[in-house]
């Protein structure tokens, strides 16, 4: 039965969880370095709106739970946004 | 919905099949389609004609990597497949992942499932979050023969195009949340000390130490098993859970159903009046296990291997009051049965009743 994933690296933890918000929550790509964070950091905003749809603990952090989700096979189709 | 309320303004929609994959014969690839189609018209006034060599309002379609349309697939895993909303063009088009390793069975991704979901966003459906909808966004396998379209989805798609137009109504499963006070359970069994209830196609997992209850599909742990577990337990000895369903047993060690079941419970000991097992639960002490059928009782020794003599017995005679049983386990010295949304707490020590609760009790609700 399902035990705990081995510790994984954090950069690639980190493209994953980008890419899946990109792809999924319409999180845009930060081409520009903030010199100062204005407000809340926009993944964490896309993280908890990833987290409330799927019925997770919304922390805005990727726990295992989330990841475990992202990692799954899915639809290709964004749970928010609309189609262009 | 998505957003917008895009929706088809003809009920008579056409689909063309652009391509196959070679991963699949192209009969059973016709097949999956026109069963997936039929799932939404099976609940709307919507119909689909096959179309060829001419533009369909849904183009159905396996495409590589970059396949111009602004959403490159990823290769194998990952995105698996998307769709379009109603529209003109590419609207209502669905793409499949060729690399994706497409089945008509429970291995890989199960075409039908798969398709049926994208077909949802053709007709302008968006992502439910209800995790046993079809149209939740992440892969889960059904039996297709099994499949009945969630509620959640027939809600959805009726609200766009109407009710379908047979004289009765269908309706569909919905998702099991333990709390639901009219909850009730096909079966229960202990596993390596945790809970596990069955419903439908769904397992709540609860773990005595981790106050949350998890809900999964019993495909994800076991994808050989049918859903519609009638009665299940645990023969902790042998670190083993029997799994029943109408007159067939499933043997399932941590992950692996057994190679040689689904067998006949006959095998067990059982005459051939008895159809089903409702229920059953095995005592660690004594080696026997209980099996309820109807208003009576077997008792099956594990070490014999054989029924003892002298059962079936009435329930009532030797349980109180608890006259029929929906499913049952033992913990901690005491059996636990189930009936309804009730659960009776029984000593076998004092042969009697000590408690009667809800039957969602274990869940912190």
């Amino acid at each position: 039965f399902p035990v705990a994933p081995e510790v994984e690296d954090e950069g690639k933890t980190l493209q994953l969880v980008e890419s899946y918000l990109q792809n999924f929550y319409n999180l845009q790509k930060d081409r520009h370095p903030h010199l100062r964070s204005h407000g809340e950091n926009p993944l964490n905003t896309k993280l908890k709106e990833m987290q409330l749809f799927f019925g997770l603990e919304v922390t805005g952090k990727p726990d295992l739970d989330t990841l475990e989700v992202m990692k799954k096979p899915r639809c290709g189709v964004p749970d928010v946004d609309q189609y262009v | 919905f998505t957003p917008g309320n895009p929706k088809w303004k003809r009920n008579n929609l056409t689909y063309r099949i652009l391509n196959y994959t070679p991963k699949m014969r192209r009969a059973d690839v016709d097949e999956a389609i026109r069963k997936a189609l039929s799932v939404w018209s099976n609940v709307t006034p919507l119909t689909f004609q096959k179309v060829e060599d001419k533009e369909a309002d849904i183009m159905i379609s396996f495409a590589y990597r970059d396949h111009r349309d602004n959403s490159p697939f990823d290769g194998p895993n990952g995105q698996l497949a998307h769709a379009f909303q109603p529209g003109e063009g590419i609207g209502g088009d669905v793409h499949m992942d060729e690399e994706e390793a497409w089945t008509k069975d429970g291995r890989g991704y199960n075409l039908f499932i798969v398709l049926a979901h994208e077909l949802g966003h053709s007709l302008g459906l968006s992502h439910s979050n209800d995790p046993g909808a079809l149209m939740y966004p992440t892969y889960s396998y059904t039996d297709p023969n099994e499949f009945l379209l969630p509620q959640d989805d027939i809600d959805g798609i009726q609200a766009i195009y109407g009710q379908s137009n047979t004289a009765v109504q269908p309706t569909g499963p919905v998702t099991p949340e333990a709390c639901d006070p009219n909850l009730t359970f096909d079966a229960i069994t202990t596993l390596r000390g945790e809970l596990f209830f069955f419903k439908g196609r769904y397992m709540l997992r609860k773990h005595p130490a981790r106050t949350e209850t998890e809900l999964n599909f019993i495909s994800l742990f076991w994808p050989k098993l049918p859903s519609g577990i009638q009665a299940a337990y645990e023969n902790v000895e042998r670190d083993e859970i029997l799994i029943f369903k109408e007159d067939k047993y499933w043997v399932i060690e941590g992950y692996d159903v057994l190679p040689g079941y689904p067998k006949p419970i006959y095998g067990l000991g059982f005459p051939k009046t008895v159809k089903r097992v409702n229920a059953a639960y095995n005592d660690e002490a004594t080696g026997k296990t209980y099996f309820f059928v109807a208003d009576r009782y077997w008792r099956y020794d594990e070490k014999k291997k054989s029924m003892d003599h002298g059962y079936p017995r009435k329930i009532v005679s030797d349980f109180g009051k608890i006259g029929r049983v929906d499913a049952a386990f033992q913990k901690d010295g005491y059996v636990y049965f189930f009936h309804g949304t009730t659960q009776f707490q029984f000593d076998p020590r004092a042969k009697r009743i000590v408690r009667q609760m809800k039957s969602t009790s274990w869940f912190n609700c």
